[in-house]
């Protein structure tokens, strides 16, 4: 269970506090606005009307007891920022700042976010992914460069077994789940033979989801 | 290669717009405002200005030749769900709109949408369990109750082999790396033996991940 500080109840805040709420952790919220506290009252383990700009306000918070902080304030860059950089210099140990536009991601990580998060970029960028690929059915990025692909199987592999592909061994892939005829396998023989119409859900580096399947993105 | 329309270039249309076109995707962009249009002309095959709930408009656009419609219409939801209406009543094969409020995504599937993202609520779950948990170090949900995630290694685990746990058989996981001082090994041999301070990373289906990873959450 975490104990954690949530800075500025828009949508995204809201939407955090109702999942963390269901993993039960212990939340505190805070806004400006009242009418934004109300609708999470229910959800959280205390909250607190006040300026998160407002030295003296972020220092009665004792963010530091805090096991992570999230600053989401939307709109207002410069509240952002400093929200962001007052919780930092008020010893708060883990700082997620909520960015609206590319740009401040790189002034607040310089200025007390250990990480960002920008909703609209990063469900645009699996959106394009997930529903324009030629082939790829659905996609997951992983971190450092690692990917999750599920694709229709490539044409080289149709009519071969995993054993002779070498798909662990020399492709350095690992395969998830084979689908066929709509239904998910998720365990397979090693002798298992692809055939056309199957889809298969790949993990891997980029580098080798890219040589070895069929991407065309 | 697909081709796309991408109706309100807010920041979730720009984003999608920008990785569309790294695809190598055809693109049209439209949007009521110049002012929104011009900083994705470099990006796009082509772009309209116009109003999209003017069915006219959207008949003149010829929907039914791209292969996804995205309507990125941020705050009005009346104009959003009216031009998702539209889309589909004009032939448009694949419908894609993002809803602004949860209480939207229902109105949008009902009235021409194939599907609905909504990028607050979505990064905000996904939040909670990547920076909240207790052992859960990422996390990604995957289609159909399955999901991966990066733990510590269960206690359970810890001096045991791959093969002695029976990860595959038995506990029906599937490990996609183990990661040793930071190191992140994705091919390990079944005799393997789990230490104190791997972290792993699993896939499989949330009821078996739930039953045998400590999950805290
Ligand atoms: N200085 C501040 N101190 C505390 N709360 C603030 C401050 N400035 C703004 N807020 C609050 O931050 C919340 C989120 O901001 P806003 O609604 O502008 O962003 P948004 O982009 O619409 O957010 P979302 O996209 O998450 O819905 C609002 O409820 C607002 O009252
Ligand atoms: N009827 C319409 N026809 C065409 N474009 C429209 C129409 N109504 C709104 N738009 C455009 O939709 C775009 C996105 O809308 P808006 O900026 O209100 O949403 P937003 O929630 O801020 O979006 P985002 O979160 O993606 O930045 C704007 O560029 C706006 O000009």
């Amino acid at each position: 269970m975490k104990s954690v500080l949530v800075i500025g109840i828009g949508r995204f805040g809201y939407h955090l506090i109702d999942q963390l709420n269901k993993a039960g952790d212990e939340i505190m919220a805070v806004d400006s606005s009242e009418e934004r506290i109300n609708p999470v009252l229910g959800m959280v383990t205390s909250s607190l009307i006040g300026d998160a700009t407002d030295e003296n306000f972020i220092k009665s918070l004792g963010v530091s007891n805090f096991d992570v902080c999230f600053v989401a304030i939307g709109d207002k860059f410069q509240s952002s920022l400093e929200t962001t950089s007052l919780l930092k210099e008020n010893g708060a140990k883990y700082v997620v700042a909520r960015a609206s536009r590319s740009v401040q991601e790189k002034f607040l990580l310089r200025n007390g976010a250990d990480s960002v998060v920008f909703p609209e970029r990063q469900l645009a960028e699996w959106s394009a992914i997930r529903y324009c690929s030629a082939t790829v059915i659905d996609y997951l990025e992983y971190p450092g460069d690692y990917s999750i692909f599920e694709v229709k199987v490539p044409k080289a592999w149709i009519g071969k077994s995993l054993v002779d592909l070498g798909i662990r061994n020399k492709l350095h892939l690992n395969i998830l789940s084979i689908r066929r005829d709509g239904n998910p396998i998720l365990e397979f023989p090693a002798d298992m033979v692809f055939m056309e119409g199957d889809t298969v859900t790949v993990f891997g580096a980029d580098k080798d989801l890219k040589k070895h399947l069929d991407l065309n993105y």
